[in-house]
């Protein structure tokens, strides 16, 4: 699975996730990566999130949905809400997201052995990691 | 005016196949992460700005999606994908896709010139010519490695029909 999130000049936010699925899937099997609210979601008013992980998870957990309700109803910051969400799932597997809100605040937090991920943040510094 | 973006290459458990291209990984990431910043200084929206990153992602046979993906219990190739914008609220997704060269391109049509949220299958097929969206054969997204993984998963499966399917 891969995605991206962004905030550009004019502070509009947006999300794109994209998969092969899981391998050995089931024919037929859709994952979290297509699902708007699973595993992409992006609203001004709130974030942008890109899912990716165990799909089953994120979306009976609505995870990139949650995430943006932690953040408008809780007022929570983006990184604690996502660490939230992926902490407080009710099932066992692995789940990892990258979000970014309308002050540039980045997300990025997972809960597997790696995840593959690059960002720019705000100020121009650039970091990639896999674990 | 704050910029700032961030992308990934999927999450999950650790595999010899990454821990031997690591530096492959980094430097691919590392690319198209400030491909895409670059795009967001020069002014560009974020929504194309997301759609263009995660097709260099889709077209590298390092990563789970577009060129390079899992292929299914069957040896075939089924893609899914999606976009939103925040700006607008506009959303887009396709769902078993095996012809559209970039699935995220075929999401963000099903996004503009659809009045669905989501098209899968042979649907989302005929939507993809429909569009002049580039396709290809179904043998282009499938690697060595996808390949020697299934078998992989297959001889597993074969030998223990209650080991968990990948993943």
């Amino acid at each position: 699975t891969v995605g991206a999130v962004a905030l550009d000049q004019d502070g509009n936010l947006a999300s794109t996730t994209s998969t092969g699925g899981t391998p050995g899937k089931a024919a037929g099997r859709i994952g979290d990566s297509c699902l708007i609210g699973a595993g992409c979601y992006a609203d001004n008013a709130t974030c942008a999130i890109s899912g990716t992980g165990d799909g089953e998870l994120l979306m009976k957990g609505l995870t990139g949905y949650s995430i943006a309700m932690m953040i408008d109803i809780r007022n929570m910051p983006i990184q604690e809400a996502a660490e939230q969400v992926i902490k407080n799932n009710k099932w066992e597997g692995d789940i990892g997201i990258i979000g970014i809100d309308g002050d540039g605040e980045l997300a990025i937090y997972f809960n597997s052995q790696r995840m593959h991920r690059a960002w720019v943040d705000k100020y121009g510094k650039s970091e990639v990691h896999i674990y | 005016s704050k910029i700032a973006l961030a992308i990934h290459g999927g999450a999950g458990p650790d595999n010899e196949f990454i821990r031997a291209n690591k530096k492959q990984y980094k430097d691919s990431l590392q690319r198209i992460a400030n491909t895409g910043y670059r795009m967001l200084k020069k002014g560009e929206p974020a929504i194309s700005v997301v759609r263009s990153v995660v097709s260099m992602l889709e077209d590298d046979p390092l990563f789970n999606a577009g060129r390079g993906s899992a292929l299914n219990k069957d040896g075939d190739i089924e893609m899914d994908a999606a976009i939103m914008n925040g700006a607008d609220l506009s959303a887009g997704g396709v769902a078993l896709v095996t012809r559209a060269r970039n699935p995220i391109l075929l999401a963000d049509q099903v996004r503009r010139h659809s009045s669905h949220l989501l098209l899968a299958g042979v649907g989302a097929d005929n939507f993809a010519v429909q569009q002049h969206i580039p396709t290809v054969d179904c043998g282009y997204f499938v690697t060595e490695e996808q390949r020697r993984a299934w078998v992989e998963n297959a001889i597993k499966q074969d030998h223990d029909p209650y080991a968990k399917s990948g993943g």
